[in-house]
């Protein structure tokens, strides 16, 4: 464990509890993408399928438990509560993700380290879920104005997995023999995707105001 | 099974 990767994981524990005070708070998920949601529970899902085999620390067993429970969770909510569901910008999250769920899965079957189960899947959820933010981020240019909490949640998402790549270029510096290609190449992806959207927030900081991502 | 250091990410 290093700074980086610790840092990283506040910073997405952040955005979790982020989003989870909004929804509880204001009993409302205006300006959240449900897709965005969906498939980052798939991510966790896909991904931590070591949960109950390989046990690393306590830590890595509790975080994952959070990921997914948290993902779930928002998405059980977003889509039962009676109150929340009817604040869900339907008619706004409508990025067909089914794509990005194939060529993810698509690339995984062609690009992975070994072909067992596990691996192909952990390198779909490392593939989904640089483009998970998608939907997310076209619903917040749909509807223009972006709220404080969900403007800090995707701040806190895109933030996260950059320290993961100051975490990578740690590792591969002290660790001989590290090589992830696929989550660093992966990882650049993603936060390359926010790249606009940290634009955008920083000078809307900057001014002091409301963010507004053009449309 | 043995987990290699680098499985160990979230």
């Amino acid at each position: 464990m290093n700074i980086f990767r610790l840092a990283g994981d506040m910073t997405h524990l952040i955005s979790v509890l982020v989003l989870l005070l909004k929804i509880y708070a204001t009993k409302s998920c205006s300006g959240i993408s449900l897709k965005t949601q969906e498939l980052y529970a798939i991510v966790f899902v896909t991904r931590y399928l070591d949960l109950f085999t390989d046990f690393i620390s306590l830590y890595n067993t509790v975080m994952k438990l959070v990921f997914i429970g948290s993902s779930l969770a928002i998405v059980w909510c977003m889509r039962y509560h009676r109150v929340v569901r009817r604040s869900y910008d339907r008619e706004l999250d409508t990025f067909r993700y089914w794509i990005l769920l194939g060529v993810s899965f698509i690339l995984a079957l062609v690009l992975h380290e070994k072909f067992t189960l596990q691996e192909v899947f952990w390198a779909f959820s490392i593939y989904l879920e640089a483009v998970a933010i998608l939907p997310q981020l076209v619903l917040l240019q749909r509807s223009g104005n972006v709220d404080n909490l969900a403007g800090q949640y995707v701040f806190f998402l895109g933030a996260y997995r950059a320290f993961y790549i100051l975490n990578w270029i740690y590792r591969y510096l002290t660790e001989q023999r590290f090589t992830r290609w696929i989550s660093c190449v992966s990882g650049l992806v993603q936060t390359a995707l926010y790249a606009d959207f940290f634009y955008y927030y920083f000078i809307s900081w900057k001014n002091n105001a409301k963010l507004q991502l053009p449309a | 099974a043995k987990v290699d250091s680098a499985k160990d990410e979230l």
